[in-house]
């Protein structure tokens, strides 16, 4: 893995003296290929690789007894730089309810996720409610509601309306009406490129006013990350980002290429289909998982 | 994408990056470039058109000619990890055939998810096909053992089984895929007759390892690849061409019925390269 072929590119050199700006090329090599078969966003590797080469060809390295842990720890404190610095959970307003705004791709996790966040909540001692946003897809409510069920916590639907603004408005005056402490939002996927479903989203958003908008995003997505994160980043602006389906072996480096181009903290991972499987993001475990 | 004029190792270097950027992946990107360059001395057109030819080759060296009806029923295992389009692409390859005249039953095997025998049925509905569905929570294999059974007294002529959605990774639930496989073979002699894999058309270097999983599970012969109208270029297909030789056989391009289109490998590799 990464950590060992570094030190071992590194280590082959000590014999030779001082390490020569060529070796740390080479070792940028491995930690660019690393990224890449992590999924990291090509133009993301770049930006970091050259960060990484600034601090490498610095003293520090160039002359160092052991240069291979020297590298190894500027690679980790860069990554860890870029992810952020702790755990950045969703903080609740000071006036309820607080209003959670869903959105992402089509098959991310959104309605997951809800219902996850919902549960969550709940066993904080909050009184929350789903608000059904998801007028297109089949069954789409059905499943917001089975889910709700399951936590169990209030859900607000319409199933015969295809207003989707005038629903989440109405979800929400049930929110307020009755002091709830959250509200979640769940909307259909959308393709961030399709300008009519991007219209919608951004309308929700002005009309309802969100705490936090929280981009949903699938964590085996590749080099698109990058696309998706600043098209919903530019357009509708994100407070924080979901990665979902991290309990496969994706490394998931779109982690890395959401952050870097919306500088939106990633608060939570989905690791699981079953309501409780949610974590608490951690930008140090995650570093280490994207090297490998 | 306009690449920076140059010398031929930086339009090499431009295209290598390309290939990156539609998630073709850093080895397969490598070896497509190096393949060209046995051309010798191109200019950049030249070198672009031999980009897109080998990528081409990649993909049309793959075998297999799935869904032509060859049994009757027919029969269509969709499977893939969770959220890849699975559903909506089998309501898509219902609708075709429905419209060729042929008899369609649906096996709704996820009696995991929650509303996803709800979400099938609209679609059944809407589509014109018959459906067999047990209670949620059901085991996924005897749905398959009744749908396929329903199927030959109906004389249903295509049955396509939907799957619930699962991550590789997960043993039991691959080992659930090869048991819905041995039971549908019991029922129906060479069945499933076809079993296609969905990807996403966002998904990165994962698809690798889906593809390596769910072939060993459950003998995938046909990749969908779903969400093409995005902005993923699902360039890893050609990644999994090589590897693994599955053909693709068709592009989801939507979310509605007609928007399936059958895979074609050189307006995918032009896609790739723009
Ligand atoms: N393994 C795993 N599966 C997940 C996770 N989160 C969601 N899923 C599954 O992913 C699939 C898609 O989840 P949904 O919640 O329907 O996704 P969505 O974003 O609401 O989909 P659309 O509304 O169609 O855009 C379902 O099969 C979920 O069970 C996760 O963290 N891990
Ligand atoms: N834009 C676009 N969306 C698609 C395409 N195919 C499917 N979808 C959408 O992707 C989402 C997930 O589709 P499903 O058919 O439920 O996916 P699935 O694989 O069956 O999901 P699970 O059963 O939960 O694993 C839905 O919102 C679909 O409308 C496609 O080709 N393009
Ligand atoms: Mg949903
Ligand atoms: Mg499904």
């Amino acid at each position: 893995e990464l950590t060992h072929k570094l030190e071992g590119v590194l280590k082959r050199l000590r014999g030779q003296g001082k390490i020569s700006e060529q070796n740390i090329a080479d070792a940028l090599k491995e930690v660019r290929l690393a990224l890449l078969e992590a999924d990291v966003n090509y133009k993301v590797v770049k930006q970091f690789t050259e960060a990484v080469k600034t601090k490498a060809l610095g003293r520090e390295v160039l002359t160092s007894i052991t240069p291979g842990q020297q590298f190894v720890k500027i690679v980790f404190d860069e990554l860890r730089n870029l992810m952020g610095e702790g755990a950045s959970e969703i903080s609740f307003a000071s006036v309820p309810p607080t209003v959670i705004l869903l959105a992402g791709l089509q098959g991310s996790g959104k309605t997951t996720v809800a219902a996850k966040l919902a549960r969550r909540f709940k066993q904080k001692g909050k009184k929350g409610i789903l608000i059904a946003g998801d007028v297109y897809r089949p069954a789409a409510i059905e499943q917001l509601k089975t889910l709700a069920k399951a936590v169990p916590v209030e859900i607000y639907y319409e199933k015969e309306n295809r207003g989707v603004v005038e629903i989440v408005e109405r979800g929400l005056e049930i929110a307020r009406k009755r002091v709830l402490d959250c509200a979640i939002i769940d909307t259909a996927g959308r393709l961030h490129i399709d300008d009519s479903m991007m219209d919608e989203i951004r309308e929700i958003k002005q009309r309802v006013n969100p705490n936090e908008t929280i981009l949903v995003a699938d964590g085996m997505t590749g080099q698109d990350a990058v696309s998706v994160a600043s098209k919903f980043s530019d357009s509708l602006g994100i407070d924080g980002v979901i990665l979902t389906k991290m309990d496969g072996d994706e490394r998931g480096g779109a982690a890395l290429s959401i952050k870097a181009v919306s500088g939106a903290p990633i608060r939570y991972i989905g690791v699981g289909e079953k309501l409780d499987a949610l974590e608490v993001f951690h930008p140090d475990r995650m570093a280490s998982r994207i090297l490998g | 994408k306009i690449l920076r004029t140059g010398d031929d190792s930086q339009i090499l270097e431009d295209i290598e990056e390309l290939l990156i950027g539609a998630d073709v992946g850093v080895e397969t990107a490598q070896e497509i470039v190096k393949a060209i360059e046995k051309h010798g001395k191109l200019d950049e057109a030249g070198i672009r058109q031999a980009i897109e030819d080998e990528v081409v080759s990649i993909l049309e060296s793959t075998q297999g000619e799935p869904l032509s009806l060859r049994a009757k029923p027919h029969v269509i295992m969709v499977v893939g990890v969770n959220g890849t389009g699975k559903t909506t692409t089998i309501a898509k390859l219902a609708n075709n055939f429905v419209s060729q005249g042929y008899e369609v039953l649906l096996g709704a095997c996820d009696t995991f998810r929650a509303a996803a025998i709800d979400q099938l049925e609209i679609w059944a509905k809407r589509v014109g096909a018959d459906m067999v569905r047990h209670k949620p929570g059901a085991d996924a294999a005897s749905v398959a053992y009744d749908a396929l059974s329903a199927a030959v007294a109906r004389d249903i002529d295509v049955v396509i089984l939907d799957t619930a959605g699962r991550l590789q990774t997960k043993k039991n639930l691959m080992e659930e895929l090869a048991k819905i496989t041995r039971v549908s073979s019991k029922v129906v002699e060479g069945a499933p007759h076809d079993v296609l894999l969905v990807l996403d058309a966002t998904t990165g270097q994962n698809a690798l390892s889906q593809a390596r999983a769910f072939s060993e599970a459950c003998r995938v012969n046909g990749i969908v690849v779903a969400k093409l109208d995005g902005t993923a270029k699902g360039g890893i297909v050609v990644a999994i061409a090589r590897r693994f030789k599955i053909p693709i056989v068709y592009i989801g391009t939507g979310e509605a019925l007609e928007d399936l289109a059958p895979f074609d490998a050189r307006v995918f590799a032009q896609g790739l390269l723009r």
